[in-house]
């Protein structure tokens, strides 16, 4: 473990934690992309069915329960509990245009042929594209609640920091996994336009909104 | 067995 990565798996926490926060206190997921959040919900369960059978550290095993956990508990809250706030008509991006291509990725490119590499590899590719649907409505709706922006932010680090603890993991312990590299290349690269709005209106002040 | 490197990951 190194201090990118834990600041990392901190920063997809308080990203995790803070959007269950705004939807519970504000009763309302308004902005928010419900087919991102399933998406997030089916990455963390096809990447952590060994949590059963592969014991790697109590940190490892309770922050996989703290995600599914959340993950979950956002996605019922957006269709179940609050589903009358959900903004269904600007939450339009085709999922199935992601999940398809990218389950067919995960059968062609893998490390190992088998049902848990292939379902890990799924998880990796479907995250480097899971934030799209939510990226797409919020330049539908042309603006972002500030909360919403925080929690994009603190999203988006969390990969890019995972991408220096790999350049890390690669000279102090020769460790690299190309597919975990490429896909959090790609996931990075596609919010560096929110991050670039981000940091030049949010932290300014001002209100995320983007030329309609 | 040692978990497959990137498997310590989350």
């Amino acid at each position: 473990m190194n201090v990118f990565r834990l600041t990392g798996d901190l920063s997809h926490l308080v990203a995790i934690i803070l959007l269950l926060l705004k939807i519970w206190k504000t009763r309302s997921c308004a902005g928010i992309s419900g087919k991102s959040q399933v998406m997030f919900a089916l990455v963390f369960t096809t990447r952590y069915l060994d949590l059963f059978t592969n014991f790697i550290s109590p940190y490892n095993s309770v922050m996989k329960v703290i995600y599914l956990g959340c993950s979950y508990a956002t996605v019922y809250m957006i269709y179940m509990k609050f589903k009358a706030s959900y903004d269904g008509n600007h939450d339009t991006f085709r999922a199935e245009f992601l999940i398809i291509p990218v389950g067919g990725l995960a059968f062609l490119v893998n490390h190992e042929f088998t049902p848990l590499e292939i379902l890990w590899t799924f998880s990796i590719y479907l995250e480097s594209v899971a934030i799209l649907p939510q990226l797409f409505m919020i330049t539908k709706t042309g603006e972002a609640e500030t909360i919403t922006t925080h929690y994009l932010f603190a999203l988006g680090l969390y990969r890019a920091l995972y991408l220096i603890n790999w350049i890390w993991r690669y000279y102090f312990e020769g460790f690299f996994d190309l597919i975990a590299i490429v896909a959090g290349c790609v996931q990075t690269i596609l919010y560096c336009d929110f991050f670039y709005l981000y940091i030049t209106k949010v932290l300014h002040g001002k209100k995320l909104s983007l030329p309609a | 067995e040692e978990p497959a490197a990137g498997k310590d990951e989350l």
